[in-house]
């Protein structure tokens, strides 16, 4: 088999053509497209397989187009609470942040905690304190904004429900 | 959700999955993207696997270390461990998980396995051209 290879997704679920115009769909292709290649040319080049799963996320997360950094749905009090971890498979390495707002990257930010804090796993304002520490970068709430997402949220926000990022309308109840 | 798995020219594999969770959660809500050995997990001697879909049966599940302990303890093929989890073990009515995952041996063999109506997906192989595609 091959001597070196990428795989990204962008989620999964019940993808609903009518949601959305063939301008999203074309940015949903050329930005995977972005990261096969992003991915496929540092391998190429003999980078180690953690830095590139880091870089190839880093460019999903910055476009708007998948619920993940720049493009994250709306939680139920209207901010976006975000989740990354990172894991490398030469020595169990992993990282994690979860319960994380306002950071631009936070697969940035679970890559500081492999390699600096000598933990796994940090939540919420710990692991925003952290990544400060480590000039990850962090963006206003302006920045995550986006109205597809936004218009999504309104739909269910006073209802007891809550949504994958790719689902119809199979909103489900909480508890 | 956002993933990725590669393995580089040294052999090694790795794994990385970057979520905004879902549309409305409250009460501190995570899910299984950021847990590492349910939503992502790495090891050479076996794969790196990203999954993506409803949180709560992938943590249930450990979904991403069942692949690696699939191979490791039973001498499945990163293929069928994939087919088995998503296509077989997810279905059962008591997790009924819907999603997806990417993964990716130390031999360079993929598996891109999900029993929702479509993945974003996209991989390259050395000497290959890429492959994008959306739908099932």
């Amino acid at each position: 088999m091959s001597n070196f290879a990428i795989v990204v997704h962008g989620g999964a679920g019940t993808i609903t053509p009518d949601l959305y115009t063939a301008e999203i769909e074309k940015g949903i292709r050329d930005t995977l497209f972005e990261a096969v290649e992003a991915g496929y040319f540092l391998l190429r080049e003999g980078e180690v397989a953690v830095n590139v799963v880091s870089h190839v996320v880093m460019v999903l997360e910055n476009s708007p187009f998948f619920n993940a950094g720049k493009g994250s749905v709306f939680t139920n009090d209207g901010t976006h609470e975000m989740e990354a971890a990172i894991m490398n498979g030469a020595n169990l390495d992993a990282g994690a942040a979860c319960a994380v707002k306002n950071v631009r990257n936070p697969i940035v930010l679970a890559r500081k905690i492999l390699e600096k804090s000598g933990h796994v796993y940090l939540h919420g304002k710990g692991a925003e304190e952290f990544g400060r520490l480590y000039h990850v970068a962090f963006e206003p709430e302006e920045y995550f904004f986006d109205q597809f997402r936004y218009d999504e949220w309104r739909k269910i926000k006073a209802s007891n429900t809550y949504r994958l990022d790719h689902s119809k309308d199979n909103a489900k109840k909480f508890g | 959700t956002v993933g990725a798995v590669a393995l580089d020219i040294h052999g090694n594999v790795a794994a990385a999955t970057s979520t905004g969770g879902m549309t409305n959660k409250k009460h501190g809500r995570i899910g299984d993207s950021s847990i590492i050995g349910a939503g992502t997990y790495a090891n050479n001697a076996t794969c790196a696997v990203s999954c993506t879909g409803h949180g709560e049966p992938f943590l249930r599940a450990v979904s991403a270390y069942d692949i690696s302990c699939l191979m490791e303890y039973k001498g499945l093929s990163l293929e069928d461990a994939a087919n088995y989890l998503i296509h077989e073990k997810m279905k059962q009515d008591h997790l009924q998980g819907e999603g997806g995952l990417i993964a990716i041996d130390h031999q360079g063999n993929i598996a891109i396995t999900f029993n929702t109506v479509g993945m974003y997906r996209g991989y390259r192989r050395s000497g290959e051209k890429e492959h994008i595609a959306l739908y099932k």
